[in-house]
């Protein structure tokens, strides 16, 4: 009994191959490849003596506890087993050969010698894979959902959204950090369009960048068990913005579309322990944040382009009609821009549009204005005059004359834009009391 | 002013009473300036005046407003910035007055009213005003009948040819070398008592421009031998307008 080293391949032969074997022998081999293969054997040469049933020499193989056959005689002998060109295969990684010669080769008195036999096998990768090489008992379960062969062996792996086990063949489901960057994409519920596993606690979040805004468009089917009397006992899908909850849904009604308004959204899918439904499947989609649309406080404001939608980064700029200052609060400003910020509010409020006011007008020495129309005040377009302390000073007024209109720009101007207001100059030679000659 | 009469107020709102080496008279021009004789300011004969011009301004006392010399101290004094002389007038030179014309800035424009008002200058192409025999009055807080008046007197003069006033002034001013240049014209009577006398130096010479209907300063009381002795002499202001506005710098 000689066992025959842990090789990829090797040779048997009879005792004294190739010279005839010796009678009254038994010898036994034991074939062991490494795990992950099979025997399989093949004789290259092979000159028992032939016997019925091969009664007399023979040679025994046995593999996986099973006799692959007794085989003896002579190729073209009538009487005998002769293995010829046939292969044998185990389904271990074992094989057991035995070799029996009785007393004599002895034919009709005539020594017959017989040369015996010469074996090659070779260890031939076991594909584990293949359901039909599964061996009987084993001990080891088969791949719950891939299996992948290699020489000498096999591994498992699992579906997207389970975790292979400790155990390297079991699958279970790990959905309790996903996580999606993408601007668009899909999500459903384990096993979706198939009912989901029980004892579930999913976490889906969705993580986009600053100024986008999350929608959820939910697909046909939508399964999830409910209660008629009592909402969402059993099985729950709950969708959170910014930590804030949107919506807890359960039920065989789509919830359709929901615009989250955030770029965070986390979708949490819980599960007890029984229930047939088929679960969800969401299509989100993203787009910027939209801002409110932006309304005037009065009449006088002139939003530039005005927009039918805002959207983050977009931004307005804001002036008033002529005659008008832009105000915020009691400050008058030059210009107003407002830009559309991530979380979908303007960085600025709205500005308000006051008349211009001219102020009091100049005093005019030795001379006075007077309001032309009504009501009498210092706003836009509004008009004095100036008048001389007549008859002892005259007004002497530029090219514009001696009417002043307050102005966009917040002065008073003469008929010609400029702001130099008359002088009163003295008349000379003009008494009021005259002297005047009497008698003549 | 002899033979005058007593000007009610408002007839001329111009006349000025100057305190500055005694009594004098002036007109407002404008309403920050004051048209003078230069001899108010440097008499002559009064041998080397070293008083500058501005201590001269620092101490002239100028008042307007009213036709009584009580009333008007009571109204206040208009303080001088600034006093000029015209070039050509010489303190020194005894019996020349040519150049006798000076001009006050006041410190701050008066308010005109019914009671302050300023005299026209004449205009430059008009040489009427000086025809022998045009009128004009000339009012004065000066001598009358030998005394100092103490209200404001008028007296209405015609203007006299220059032949007429040199044939006088040459039967009278005997050996002296008196001067009647250009720049002077006389008016007044001979035989009439009606002139202006010692304290309306200074004051203005008027003619009413029946065009324009305003009062014009045609001359300012200068210099006479005696009063209502003869014709008086007075600055000719129409030779001077240039100088005045070149330094009043008005329009």
């Amino acid at each position: 009994s000689s066992p025959v080293p842990r090789r990829l391949f090797g040779e048997i032969k009879s005792p004294g191959y190739p010279k005839p074997y010796p009678n009254d022998n038994i010898s036994v081999w034991d074939i062991h490849v490494p795990k992950g293969y099979v025997v399989k054997l093949t004789f290259r040469h092979f000159d028992l003596e032939p016997s019925e049933s091969c009664f007399y020499d023979y040679v025994k193989i046995k593999a996986d506890k099973k006799n692959l056959g007794r085989y003896c005689g002579q190729l073209g002998s009538t009487t005998g087993n002769h293995p010829g060109r046939k292969e044998f295969v185990s389904k271990g990684n074992r094989m057991h050969l035995a070799f029996h010669s009785d007393f004599s080769n002895e034919d009709n008195g005539t020594v017959i010698p017989y040369r015996g036999f010469l074996a090659y096998y070779q260890a031939v990768d076991l594909d584990e894979c293949d359901p039909n090489n599964a061996a009987e008992n084993d001990e080891r379960p088969q791949c719950q959902h891939f299996c992948h062969n290699y020489m000498g062996g096999y591994f498992c792996s699992c579906r997207t959204g389970y975790q292979l086990q400790s155990d390297h063949h079991s699958c279970k489901v790990e959905c309790s950090s996903e996580l999606f960057t993408e601007t668009s994409g899909y999500l459903s519920s384990p096993e979706y369009p198939q009912p989901y596993p029980e004892d579930l606690r999913c976490n889906y979040s969705i993580r986009l960048q600053r100024g986008l805004s999350i929608i959820l468009r939910f697909l046909e089917p939508f399964e999830i068990d409910e209660h008629q009397q009592v909402h969402c006992p059993y099985d729950q899908l709950k969708i959170q913005a910014r930590g804030r909850e949107i919506g807890e849904f359960c039920g065989r009604e789509s919830p359709g579309s929901i615009e989250t308004n955030s770029n965070e959204v986390d979708i949490l899918f819980l599960t007890d322990e029984s229930g047939f439904s088929r679960g969800w499947k969401i299509h989100y989609t993203s787009e910027k944040i939209r801002c409110p649309q932006p309304v005037p406080w009065d009449r006088f404001t002139i939003i530039r382009d005005l927009q039918p939608v805002y959207q983050f980064q977009d931004y307005i700029v804001v002036s008033c009609k002529t005659g008008y200052n832009l105000m915020e609060g009691n400050r008058k400003l030059l210009s107003f821009t407002a830009v559309c910020q991530a979380d979908g509010t303007w960085h600025q409020s709205m500005p308000r549009c006051e008349t211009v006011n001219c102020g009091n007008p100049a005093d005019l020495k030795n001379g006075a204005f007077s309001y032309v129309n009504k009501p009498a005040n210092n706003n836009y377009q509004s008009v004095i005059t100036y008048r001389c302390n007549e008859p002892y000073y005259h007004i002497v007024t530029g090219a514009g004359g001696d009417r002043f209109t307050c102005s966009p720009e917040g002065t008073w101007v003469d008929q010609d834009n400029q702001v130099r207001i008359p002088a009163c100059l003295p008349v000379c030679g003009k008494p009021d009391n005259p002297i005047a000659e009497v008698q003549r | 002013i002899l033979g005058g009469k007593s000007a009610s107020r408002g007839s001329f709102p111009w006349q000025a009473l100057t305190s500055i080496h005694g009594r004098g008279g002036g007109a407002l021009l404008g309403d920050r300036w004051i048209l003078t004789a230069a001899h108010t300011i440097f008499p002559k004969g009064l041998g080397g005046n070293n008083v500058s011009l501005d201590q001269l301004a620092e101490k002239a006392n100028i008042f307007l407003g009213h036709t009584d010399v009580e009333e008007l101290h009571k109204l206040g004094n208009h303080p001088v910035r600034k006093i000029f002389i015209h070039p050509d007038y010489n303190p020194e030179d005894y019996y020349n007055f040519d150049g006798d014309i000076a001009l006050l800035e006041l410190k701050h424009p008066v308010t005109l009213g019914p009671t302050v008002l300023p005299i026209c200058l004449p205009d430059t192409t008009n040489t009427t005003f000086y025809m022998d025999g045009h009128m004009g009055y000339v009012s004065g807080f000066g001598v009358e009948k030998n005394f100092i008046s103490n209200n404001l007197k008028y007296v209405g003069l015609p203007a006299i040819a220059r032949e007429k006033c040199q044939r006088w002034l040459d039967s009278k001013k005997r050996h002296l070398p008196i001067v009647f240049s250009e720049n002077m014209f006389c008016a007044g009577f001979l035989t009439i008592k009606r002139d202006t006398c010692q304290g309306d130096s200074g004051s203005v010479f008027t003619v009413l421009d029946t065009e324009s209907g305003r009062w014009v300063a045609t001359g300012i009381v200068s210099w006479g031998i005696g009063c209502a002795e003869g014709y008086g002499f007075y600055t000719k202001v129409l030779n001077y307008v240039d100088w005045i506005k070149g330094i009043a710098k008005e329009d």
